[in-house]
């Protein structure tokens, strides 16, 4: 899939 | 966090520092969208929802509460303590072209059905076209002050920046996301012929003038 979530980035 | 990314997050840093002390030693945001300014406000708004909830680093949080901080003062600067120097005669974009198809894309394509994850891709895809009235507005003037360009040149390498993080995240670590980086190449692509005419007229000392 495209997934990432996890939102370590700015 | 690798140096591609920090490079680019300083480069965005740069670039928000540089709009600052343009406007405020100047006293004048001649020159500056502030149709853009409103649209990286909403960005970092949708995109910093989580700012209380997800706790990723000191670094991470104090960097959100900066852009934020530094979003709003630039619209601030622009709209009510400098409001007579509001070039409005050459920001005429129409934002609602903007936020309307990235709000509809967003509930689209996402990565997650949910608000903060819906809002998040709002905010990619916004970010990606935030500097259209920027450059319309340059197009429509012909030409910018070198202190714009630098601007326009530091907040167009921060994307340039984040393209290399996520190549090197996805061999490093297998990291990617499609979304965020599909975005972040129309976002830099959108740069290309001012980064053409920065390199060959800004820093030989010409101003930048675009051909009418």
């Amino acid at each position: 899939a495209t997934k990432s979530m996890n939102k370590d980035e700015l | 966090m690798n140096i591609f990314r920090l490079g680019g997050d300083l480069a965005h840093l740069l670039a928000i520092i540089i709009l600052l002390l343009k406007i405020w030693t100047t006293r004048s945001c001649a020159g500056i969208s502030g149709k853009s300014q409103i649209l990286f406000a909403l960005t970092f708004t949708a995109r910093y929802l989580d700012l209380f909830t997800n706790f990723v680093s000191v670094y991470n949080s104090v960097m959100k509460v900066v852009y934020l901080a530094a979003a709003y003062a630039t619209l601030y600067l622009m709209y009510v303590k400098f409001k007579a120097t509001y070039d409005h005669n050459h920001d005429t974009f129409r934002l609602e072209f903007l936020i309307l198809p990235a709000a509809g894309l967003a509930l689209i394509i996402n990565h997650e059905f949910s608000i903060i994850e819906v809002m998040w891709t709002f905010s990619i895809y916004l970010e990606a076209v935030a500097i259209l009235p920027q450059l319309f507005m340059v197009s429509k003037t012909g030409e910018a002050e070198s202190i714009t360009s630098h601007y326009l040149f530091a907040l167009g390498s921060y994307r340039a920046l984040y393209i290399v993080n996520w190549v090197y995240r996805y061999y490093s670590e297998g990291f990617y996301d499609m979304i965020a980086t599909l975005a972040g190449v129309v976002q830099t692509v959108l740069y290309c012929d001012f980064f053409y005419l920065y390199i060959t007229k800004v820093l030989k000392g010409k101003k930048l003038q675009l051909p009418a």
